[in-house]
């Protein structure tokens, strides 16, 4: 089993749409695959089709109440996927659980009995390093690093990779990096290509060869709650999500 | 004075954007600006043209150490502007102050002095609703909430209105709401007007006339460290914040 996580604490990046498609996509090949929304906007589990309203039992009840993981999984509406869904619940999680002994440990032993029964668990985190994406860095055994191809977000990725670090350090284990993941790239734009090298030169073979190019296709699709893949199976957002799919597997596999 | 708060717990929907044009758009009327980066990001701060080994002393160093708002605030290099900056050390800001008596209320104690010094006050915040930004919430008179005009964005502003309601309840006061800003509005997908048609059906008067565009030039500017205004003054990010800003003010001053 392979647990992956989706860290950064830029907004606006793209996590949830590459979780949610990560998910969709590993799942069409066939493997049992679990997403995780640890977002108190709970944007994965609407992303997939569940409603505002029916949010709970999510991952909230699990960390706030010690509960089994199984007791909050369910198979999510738009896609062969089991998911644990985020709520509004987790607003509070960071002082909720900042007494908690192994604070930093405990979606790592809430997904334990996990191991048997997936083949990959997808994390999808909020935009931010407090203690669920701690959490998930914990946790997970690789993490992907989206990043929109603009400066501001060019910037951000070293101090990130950095924190992962002083978890590593800190906590005495974290996820490696399987790759960093250029999302939402408007060709159009000069700076793109800019960004696209200058990210190449600095992180080198970390960044993966797919970059997912802004296509509206799959905001619409996460309005209808299914995956592209589902909405619009011929678009440029599909194509990119499957050949990162591919490019993911590839990495696994080679580990 | 007035003070602004930019919130919104989805990520990259444009508030440092909208927080950098509105200061920088407030002070090219000839008001006095204090802008307070409150996101470790400091996306802001380098927005403005601050390195990012320049950071500190940021409004960490007066949240954490009890300093007044004066010894952190600066000239910023790329507008004529004042700027608090933000920091990595906010990353820890609701583990080190949620043990603190009115922890709710630090920042507006903090933002006491500068009344007499400015005419406005933004408040740029994380993607999140944790102490930062429910410390603006309280300290701000009006809060301003961009929403990118796709179905997940509108998702959540229902919701992050209630909060808002909820600190007003819990706290006993807290910022009103200015309006919905509608940005990175990309009228070449046609759910764009879709959703911009629901907003106004569900918010009304609520939400500003004006529709900010995605256009390349804003996150140009941003890599240069100055605003639109400065790197491309004819651009249509530059109309869009301009006509923001006279929105702004009429609104301030009919209230
Ligand atoms: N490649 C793309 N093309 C077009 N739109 C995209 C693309 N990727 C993401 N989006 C849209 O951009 C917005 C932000 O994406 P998403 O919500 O996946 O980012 P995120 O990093 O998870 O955000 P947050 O930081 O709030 O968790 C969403 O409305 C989404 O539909
Ligand atoms: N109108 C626009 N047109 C094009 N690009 C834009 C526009 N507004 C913002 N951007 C770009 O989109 C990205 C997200 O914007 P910004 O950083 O302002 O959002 P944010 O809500 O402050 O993000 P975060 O949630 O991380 O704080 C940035 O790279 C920015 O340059
Ligand atoms: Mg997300
Ligand atoms: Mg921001």
């Amino acid at each position: 089993m392979s647990t992956l996580a989706l860290i950064n604490n830029k907004g606006g990046v793209g996590k949830t749409t590459t979780a949610v498609h990560l998910a969709d996509g590993l799942a069409r090949t066939g493997a049992r695959v679990l997403l995780v929304d640890l977002d108190a906007q709970a944007s994965a589990s609407l992303a997939l089709g569940v409603e505002r309203e029916d949010l709970e039992p999510s991952i909230a009840t699990a960390l706030y109440d010690d509960q089994p993981i199984g007791t909050v999984t369910r198979e999510a509406p738009g896609a062969d996927v089991d998911l644990v869904p985020g709520s509004e619940s987790l607003k509070s999680a960071d002082i909720r659980l900042a007494q908690e002994y192994g604070r930093e440990r405990l979606l790592q032993r809430l997904l334990e009995p996990a191991a048997e029964r997936y083949d990959h668990v997808i994390l999808d985190c909020p935009p931010s390093l407090s203690l669920l994406p701690i959490n998930s860095i914990v946790a997970a055994d690789w993490f992907l690093v989206p990043v929109e191809p603009h400066y501001l977000s060019l910037e951000g990725v070293g101090s990130l990779l950095d924190t992962v670090e002083d978890v590593r350090t800190g906590i005495g284990e974290a996820a490696d990096l399987l790759g960093l993941v250029v999302t939402r790239a408007d060709f159009r734009a000069k700076a793109t290509q800019q960004v696209i090298d200058l990210l190449r030169e600095e992180h080198g073979e970390a960044v993966f060869d797919t970059v997912i190019r802004g296509n509206v296709r799959l905001s619409e699709a996460t309005s209808f709650g299914v995956s592209v893949f589902e909405h619009a199976p011929q678009s440029t957002g599909a194509d990119g999500y499957r050949s990162l799919t591919d490019e993911v597997l590839e990495r696994l596999s080679a580990r």
